[in-house]
């Protein structure tokens, strides 16, 4: 982005109690 | 003392979303809420968080979950303000009267799947229970795509608040009695405020806070002659600054450095610029404008009344002993080196120059004839000028006195982002352990005017956008100092 900064999609895993699943998110590896 | 009384005549405020944490950690103090204050004004630091973004995904406590333990619901940022986010659960949708405003460094704020990776499961607020039946669906598609904050948010926070600083180390500081001169003070514990610890932010272990130091003057046997200011204040300096550049300083009579003392180390200071003295360079005599040191609303017509030209070539103590000999010999007056000066204002100088006071030529509060009326700012005359109004080439020629040139003040301009009427968190510069809540109300180049809410006028500031002494709103919580409210006053208790 403008400020340098890589953005790279994540499995992220998530839990409820429901049980677990993953999503795919985007995080910052950067954080100024 | 002008201030403290009246603030310690307010009430502060609090709110339910302010405080869970601070309850949650055992500490219950009474905050300013900047929430409600806010409203949709705009704030500094607002949009410059890298990776912190409106519309980021976060995991935070769900404080509505009905569950006696503590458990986890994912908020999305609705809007940034200073280290400051307005959160909403999810499952909100487009409703706002939930919403509550969150510290983004307080600890107990993570990335989504953070609480997966520690086995715990997320639990919708109460309120949406019935919304959904399906949350799994819902969050896929919430989430998909969307952002969150990097793994190492929370140990990068803290790395953040590490400070150098430690307890009875000793320090060179203004003299707040002769500010011509310098004494030795001594880093002490901090007094007032919280003491204990915000989640995994003890305080005031150190006498840090921020960055913030409260410093007692040394042969002060009770404690109570202190002097706060931030650690990159220009100040305070090394042990040993005075005598480098020629300053005056009060020596101790008799003190030894006790056990457990140990000077600052010098790169824990901030540095000047270094600066060109070999051409045209400030005289003795020569006028400028300068903010007033003992009324910061005030920008003054003032002389320089020391500078040196050139930097001694050692500044082992033996040169100097021998430079400040040859200067007594030659009848020349005591001078500033590395680009140091020592500033009177014009009207109020006591006659011993007990109030002169010295800054960097660098400094951004010092400013060239004509300043202000370039900038229509008000220009303080000499106190007791006859000639008003205050004209500068008529007091030049009247005094037999020159302007400084131009070229050697500070022209840069930082990108800075200030506008006015950002709100901000800003050290009263006159009561300098009181961090207030206050609003910018002016900008000139790099020059701000920073109001006191709900004080009058005549007690604004002039500051520079680089002081150390201006925080981003939220600064007070993330750091357990005591945020002073606006006052309120019989006209703006509404």
């Amino acid at each position: 982005d403008a400020g340098g900064r890589k953005w790279e999609q994540k499995q992220v895993q998530i839990k409820t109690l429901e049980g677990e699943f993953s999503v795919t998110m985007w995080a910052s590896d950067d954080n100024k | 003392a002008r201030k403290s009384g009246g603030y310690q005549q307010n009430l502060p405020h609090s709110s339910s979303s302010q405080t869970w944490w601070l309850f949650n950690s055992g500490v219950s103090v009474d905050v300013f809420d900047w929430g409600r204050y806010l409203g949709d004004g705009e704030v500094l630091m607002g949009k410059s968080w890298g990776s912190v973004s409106e519309g980021v995904r976060v995991e935070v406590p769900n404080t509505d979950s009905g569950l006696p333990m503590k458990v986890y619901w994912i908020a999305s940022i609705i809007k940034l303000a200073g280290f400051k986010a307005l959160l909403r659960y999810e499952g909100f949708d487009s409703d706002s009267t939930r919403d509550f405003w969150l510290n983004l460094c307080v600890p107990d704020i993570h990335q989504v799947g953070w609480c997966a990776a520690g086995g715990k499961p997320l639990v919708p607020p109460q309120t949406i229970l019935h919304r959904f039946t399906n949350w799994k669906t819902f969050l896929v598609k919430r989430l998909t795509g969307s952002k969150t904050l990097p793994p190492d948010f929370s140990s990068k926070v803290k790395e953040s608040m590490q400070f150098p600083f430690k307890k009875q180390m000793r320090v060179e500081v203004v003299d707040k009695t002769h500010l011509c001169r310098t004494r030795v003070a001594l880093v002490e514990q901090v007094s007032v405020g919280p003491v204990g610890w915000i989640g995994r932010f003890r305080l005031h272990d150190d006498g840090v806070i921020g960055g913030r130091l409260r410093l007692i003057y040394e042969e002060c046997d009770d404690g109570t002659d202190d002097f706060w200011c931030h650690m990159y204040s220009p100040l305070i300096h090394s042990i040993g600054w005075s005598r480098s550049i020629g300053h005056r300083f009060k020596r101790s009579d008799g003190t030894r450095k006790l056990d457990g003392q140990m000077d600052a180390p010098g790169q824990l200071f901030a540095k000047v610029k270094e600066v060109d003295q070999t051409g045209l360079w400030f005289q003795d005599g020569m006028k400028l404008e300068a903010i007033d040191p003992l009324n910061l609303s005030a920008i003054c017509v003032a002389t320089v009344r020391k500078v040196r030209r050139r930097r001694s070539p050692s500044r082992s103590v033996g040169r100097l002993k021998l430079l400040r000999l040859t200067c007594s010999l030659r009848r020349l007056p005591q001078v500033l080196a590395d680009g140091y000066l020592m500033i009177g204002i014009d009207g109020s100088e006591a006659a011993d120059g007990s109030d002169w006071f010295c800054y960097h030529s660098t400094s951004p509060s010092i400013f060239p004839a004509g300043f202000c009326e370039i900038n229509n700012i008000e220009l303080t005359p000499p106190r007791g000028y006859a000639g008003l109004p205050f004209r500068w080439f008529e007091y030049l020629k009247e005094s037999k006195s020159v302007a400084a040139p131009v070229n050697l003040f500070n022209k840069e301009v930082p990108n800075h982002g200030f506008r006015p009427g950002m709100k901000l968190e800003a050290v009263d510069l006159m009561e300098p352990r009181l961090v207030c809540v206050a609003t910018v109300t002016r900008i000139v180049h790099r020059l701000l005017r920073i109001h006191f809410d709900g004080w009058e006028d005549e007690y604004d500031q002039w500051v520079d956008c680089e002081s150390p002494d201006l925080y981003p709103v939220g600064w007070c919580q993330l750091t357990g100092y005591q945020l002073q409210p606006p006052a309120v006053t019989a006209g703006s208790r509404d």
